[in-house]
This record gives C-alpha cells, structure tokens and sequence, in this order.
C-alpha cells in the first residue's frame, strides 16, 4: 500500500 | 533507500548510542538538556503516528520503536533516575521551549501536506526537530567546557540531518515526483543551526584541544 505522501523516511 | 539515507540513519543511531552511552557509564547527565531530549520525545512521538498503520519495512518499523523507546528512557532517566537526575543542570537548562513548540505546531496548522491529523502532526515534528537542539546548544554555550561525549553526541545529531539533505538531493535527481519541501527547507534550517558548533568542534578536534564555544 502506498504510505500516505510518501513519508517512507523516519 | 539509498546510501544518503543509510548514512543518515546510523549516524543518527550512533548520537542516541553516544549519548545512552554517556549516561549509563558516567551515571551522569551533565552538559545535557532536558529539554531537547523532551523536543525529540515529542518529534518522534508525532511523526510515527503512522507506526501501527503502515507497514513500510521492518527496517523502518524497528527504527522507529527504537528512536520513540531511547528517546523517552533518556527524558525518564534524566527526570527520575535517582543518581543521574542530580548531574542535570537545571539552573542552566533555561530555554523557555513552549515557543518552540507553539510556533512550530502554528507553522503545521498553516504549512502541511494535507490537512489531517496525522499530517499535520508530520509537519509539526519536522518543524520542531529543526528547533529542537536550541535548548542543548544554548546549555553547552552556558556550561563553557563541554565534555566529548556531549560534544560528539551534538556532532553525530548535527551531521545526520546533513546527510538526509544529501539523501533528498539524491532523490529529486533519480525519482521523478520527489518532492518534500518541508522536509528539504527544515532540514537545511536544522542543520544551519549546527553551522557554529560544527565550526568551533572542528577547532578543537584540530588544535586537539577541548571544546569551548564562546559564551
């Protein structure tokens, strides 16, 4: 599932 | 992810390390603010909201468990801890933080991605950690001589957001909808505030002497 405005960065 | 990013992350584990390191072997807080560590309890709090909703790898998930877990053992250790809490300067350890926390949670209601709960809390972290360090740096300004291992923990903090500015520079080249303003225009502010401290820690780890920022 894509992360919600891609906060992939901690 | 890539190397930027990487680099960032475990530069960003190693200040935590340093600094759980200097309280557990010392027993002793000094040269460290209560406050900051408070700022970054509450940034890491707000900006994995996200933790038990999405699943983005186990990398990020453990990550995060343990930024939230170091940071709020360091607050309670040094809040409660019966030996380290008498090293705390709190007579140093002034800075009225409720600014930083009121302008920065302002600044998320106006400048955020999407106006929901969680991001605005998003916003709202980013915003804080690029402030968060003000309290720790004005204590070591106020405390003179800052022993190394709160100097390099302040130095690992600094240097991590410096490679996450190289991490999205990196991404706006190869991904072609990469674009995070708030993150980008924040994290050159953080990093900007680490200029002077960079500066005078590389006097003193050149002239091999110890770290003395001007009062």
């Amino acid at each position: 599932d894509t992360v919600p405005s891609g906060h992939d960065e901690l | 992810m890539n190397i930027f990013r990487l680099a960032g992350d475990m530069t960003h584990l190693i200040s935590v390390l340093v600094l759980l390191l200097k309280i557990y072997a010392t027993k002793s807080c000094s040269g460290i603010s209560l406050k900051t560590q408070e700022l970054y309890a509450i940034v890491f709090v707000t900006r994995y909201l996200d933790l038990f909703t999405d699943f983005i790898s186990l990398y990020n998930t453990v990550m995060k468990l343990v930024f939230i877990g170091s940071s709020l053992a360091i607050v309670w250790c040094m809040r409660y801890h019966r030996v380290v809490r008498r090293s705390y300067d709190r007579e140093l350890d002034t800075f009225r933080y409720w600014i930083l926390l009121g302008v920065s949670f302002i600044l998320a209601l106006v400048l955020h991605e999407k106006f929901t709960l969680q991001e605005v809390f998003w916003a709202f972290s980013i915003y804080l950690e690029a402030v968060a360090i003000l309290p720790q740096l004005v204590l070591l300004q106020r405390s003179g001589n800052v022993d190394n291992l709160a100097g390099q923990y302040v130095f690992f903090l600094g240097a991590y957001r410096a490679f996450y500015i190289l991490n999205w520079i990196y991404r706006y080249l190869t991904e072609q909808r990469f674009t995070r303003w708030i993150s980008c225009v924040s994290g050159l502010v953080q990093t900007a505030l680490y200029a002077d401290f960079f500066y005078y820690y590389f006097i003193s780890w050149k002239n091999n002497a110890k770290l003395q920022l001007p009062a």
